[in-house]
């Protein structure tokens, strides 16, 4: 099943849940977009400046979320 | 593999650096 990254997409997750970076990409893994490492990357980069979500530090690592 | 996505997470952290 093909999986789209799309701002609508990581708006949806971080609402739910904080996430890390390394959270966000699992959900978006190259085999399910058809984006490159790099394309995707770049694409989650863009998207999370547009968002501009609140960063809070859990267990040492930070962590995007989004209050609705 | 998990280096792999580890290296993902690197580079998005580095773009992200100046906005964080």
């Amino acid at each position: 099943r093909e999986v789209q990254l799309t701002e609508d997409a990581v708006r949806r997750y971080l609402a739910r849940k904080p996430m890390t970076t390394k959270d966000l990409l699992k959900k978006f893994p190259a085999r399910r977009t058809a984006l490159s490492s790099e394309q995707t990357v770049n694409a989650l980069a863009q998207i999370l400046k547009r968002l501009n979500p609140e960063r809070k530090v859990i267990g040492d690592k930070m962590h995007f979320f989004l209050k609705e | 593999s998990s280096s792999e996505a580890d290296e993902m997470a690197a580079a998005l952290e580095a773009e992200l650096n100046d906005f964080m």
